[in-house]
């Protein structure tokens, strides 16, 4: 966070944005349903932060290491939910359990995602040296409610949150009193219907959104395969995950004087000339040699002993990396290159080992050398950072995508935000902490950056709808980086981000403000999505409380009433509607610019919108056809509304399929 | 006797404004499934009595599938973990 908000354009030296006009989010009161905090972290201290919101409702709750004097202005709620997680796991000791049975935070994760939306002002903060600057939330003086529903099982060496447990918070939250609820937990595909209750994010969060509580989400870490993204209920904001422009080059000079700048956190000594080994077999001895990362120890004994070693590996997971080091270090090796494919989880080796990721180009340069020379060396120094162009912007790797497996008319994710190699809190008991910080990656990451801007926007605008602020940093998202370089999409190539990878683009916190125009939604579009999405009408009776019946022929989930276009099955030509309403200048007249997805006609009527003080919401009919003749991949376009002000951009995802309900492998 | 899991009893919106009424109902639906008051304080986990309506309880397969013929009830479906993001 250390660069987030200078890159989204939330500099505090800027006295007229968004982030002074809303006094940094004070009113504000952010949940987050984690694994809880570290309360002394000075994230959490409430210097300059004004008396507890009147709205507030909620409490301090005391346990194991966790007092009342625990919570202050800032940090004014904490509660800890067990019985599901206790009464799924009857072996789980809790006095032998290295976490703590209150709202302390073991493992670090919710002291990061809380600091990252809301954090105070953590002056001079780096990760032993790198990625350093004024550390802060989005919405610094925003106040923080800390629901703990997860909870580390020492035997697994993970965190597992029970689905009982997180229904409990949501609960909890909706009497609290919170404004905003951050979740960067996911469930794993396959995905269950938005109301059936085996997605309980889903479900607690309708009733959350019903009671006008924002709802953000991570998107889910299993990219960059299609249809992974998790959280896709209409009634949530589903976060991707992009980076930073920054990043940490690590110099590796080669014995030929040929420099090539690697990745890493590494923060060692510099690791001088070393002989350098790529595990092969030279043609003269029938003995088996891997330079497969993941094989590395394979290799006979006395192959890496003292030197630096170059593997390839396929896989783009952080583990492919760590594993390869401890290999290298456990045979007495001193460094270890890895040649992959990006995947944007950078973290230190353990014990600060040597431990750089290149990529197969660099990989295969390094390779060459050593094969063109008989006593190849190699040098590494301690990683940099490095800030702003040419560094440039990217959907990570890891960032699951779309489209929405459940409704694939219903664009996932929504938006994209920073979630790489992201310097926040976290709790001293975490193994990667430096000084109570800790840099992490994920989307995880990404969400509560989006929650901090929505807190900025929610005081702006504290009469808006969950939907209008998802409206608002989709319709104003960025198509490209902050200084209007395309966005890459990280994948089995890279390509250019398209809605599936990043929804509306990158979220743009300052247009966001301003919209001009809001597609907004309530409980009556939530029941249109869900007739239209099949479930009876005595689910979404109970679900909405009131007695409800779908209309007969049932609704197109195409008019669902989303800032965004998505056909998946354009056969015949089809005509959808979409509302509009007004929330910039009373007297404002909107003129549509329609850019086409290839081959796919879209006509818009009227092709003039106006507004006036009569006149705040008006209906526009779309209609569009294809002119291909073959079932196709998507092809993007989009949809302006556009007056002197505003772009009002939403993105446009048409799917030709002749041939309906078929899938082909040819 | 036959192993029992948390269940989420889901009953949509709440019916009435007051918690503890909320908590109340609950505990009746649990305890006429069960038998007893004692059980249901047993098997009672979690009561939803503020965004909306249901509970979770220690439930076998077959009390689990009683309770969903509940008019009342939404649906019932066994607990489950996520993941940190």
């Amino acid at each position: 966070t250390t660069r987030t908000w200078d890159y989204l354009g939330l500099s505090v030296g800027n006295l007229k944005n968004l982030l002074n006009d809303t006094n940094m989010g004070d009113q504000v009161i952010i949940g987050f349903i984690d694994s809880g905090v570290w309360p002394e972290s000075e994230s959490f201290n409430d210097n300059g932060v004004g008396p507890v919101p009147s709205h507030w409702k909620g409490g301090c709750q005391s346990g194991e290491n966790f007092e009342l004097t625990n919570c202050n202005r800032k940090l004014i709620g904490a509660k800890y939910f067990i019985n599901g997680f206790l009464a799924e796991n009857e072996g789980f000791n809790s006095t032998g359990s290295r976490d703590y049975i209150s709202a302390r935070d073991f493992i670090g994760h919710g002291t990061h995602v809380a600091s990252i939306a809301g954090g105070s002002f953590v002056p001079n903060v780096s990760y032993k040296g790198l990625a350093g600057g004024n550390l802060r939330g989005g919405a610094p003086r925003a106040r923080i409610a800390i629901y703990k529903a997860c909870w580390y099982v020492d035997q697994l060496g993970t965190v597992a949150c029970s689905s009982s447990d997180i229904l409990k918070a949501m609960d909890e939250a909706m009497h609290d009193g919170v404004d905003v609820l951050s979740l960067s937990l996911g469930a794993q595909v396959p995905l269950y219907p938005e109301i059936d209750l085996r997605d309980r994010i889903a479900t607690g969060a309708f009733h959350a959104v019903a009671k006008g509580i924002i709802v953000v989400c991570a998107g889910g870490n299993s990219g960059p395969a299609a249809q992974t993204v998790l959280n896709t209920a209409p009634w949530v904001i589903t976060v991707a995950a992009t980076t930073l422009d920054r990043s940490f080059p690590t110099p590796i000079t080669l014995g030929n004087n040929n420099v090539i700048l690697g990745q890493a956190l590494y923060t060692g000594q510099e690791v001088g000339f070393t002989s350098l080994v790529y595990p092969e077999n030279s043609g003269h001895s029938n003995v088996t040699f891997s330079g497969v990362c993941e094989r590395l120890n394979l290799n006979p004994n006395g192959t890496m002993r003292g030197k630096v070693v170059l593997c390839f590996t396929t896989a783009t997971l952080f583990t492919a990396v760590s594993r390869a080091a401890s290999y290298v270090k456990s045979a007495g090796g001193v460094g270890v290159i890895i040649a992959r494919n990006p995947g944007y989880n950078l973290t230190p080796c353990r014990d600060d080992f040597p431990c750089v990721a290149i990529d197969y180009e660099l990989g295969t340069d390094i390779l060459l050398y050593i094969r063109s020379t008989g006593s190849p060396v190699v040098k590494i120094q301690p990683s940099r950072t490095m800030v702003g162009q040419p560094v440039g912007t990217k959907v990570a790797t890891f960032s699951s995508r779309g489209p929405n497996s459940i409704s694939p008319a219903i664009l996932k994710p929504d938006i994209g935000a920073p979630g790489v190699s992201i310097l926040a809190a976290t709790s001293p008991d975490s193994n990667s902490s430096a000084g109570g910080f800790d840099i992490l990656a994920g989307t995880s990451m990404a969400a509560p950056v989006i929650s901090g801007v929505v807190a900025l926007l929610k005081t702006m605008h504290p009469d808006w709808s969950p939907a209008a602020f998802r409206s608002a940093i989709v319709t104003t998202a960025w198509r490209t980086d902050p200084f209007g370089e395309q966005i890459f999409a990280e994948g089995s190539s890279r390509k250019v981000a398209d809605p599936f990878d990043y929804g509306g683009g990158l979220v743009n916190p300052e247009k966001a403000a301003d919209p001009g125009l809001i597609y907004d939604m309530g409980p009556k579009d939530y029941i249109i999505y869900l007739c239209s999405a099949g479930y009876n009408d005595s689910s979404i009776s109970q679900l909405v409380g009131q007695v409800t019946v779908c209309s007969n022929p049932k609704p197109s989930v195409l008019d669902v009433n989303l800032p965004s276009l998505t056909i998946p099955n354009l056969k015949e030509e089809v005509n959808l509607t979409r509302t509009v309403t007004n929330v910039g200048p009373v007297n404002s007249v909107y003129k549509v610019v329609v850019e086409p997805p290839l081959g796919v006609q879209v006509v818009v009527t009227p092709k003039k919108l106006v507004f006036n003080s009569k006149t705040k919401s008006l209906s526009f009919m779309v209609r569009v056809s294809t002119i291909h003749k073959i079932n196709t991949g998507f092809y993007f376009g989009s949809l302006i509304w556009r007056d002197s002000v505003h772009n009002v951009t939403i993105p446009v995802s048409v799917r030709t399929q002749i041939l309906q309900n078929y899938y082909d492998e040819n | 006797s036959a192993e029992s899991k948390v269940h989420i009893v889901y009953l949509g919106e709440k019916q009435h404004d007051d918690p503890k009424h909320v908590t109340e109902s609950h505990h009746q639906m649990l305890s006429s499934l069960l038998g007893s008051e004692v059980e249901a304080d047993d098997s009672m986990v979690h009561s939803y009595r503020h965004g909306f309506s249901g509970f979770a309880a220690k439930l076998t397969e077959s009390q689990a599938k009683k309770i969903a013929d509940s008019p009342d009830v939404v649906h019932v479906i066994p607990d489950s973990f996520y993941k940190l993001a």
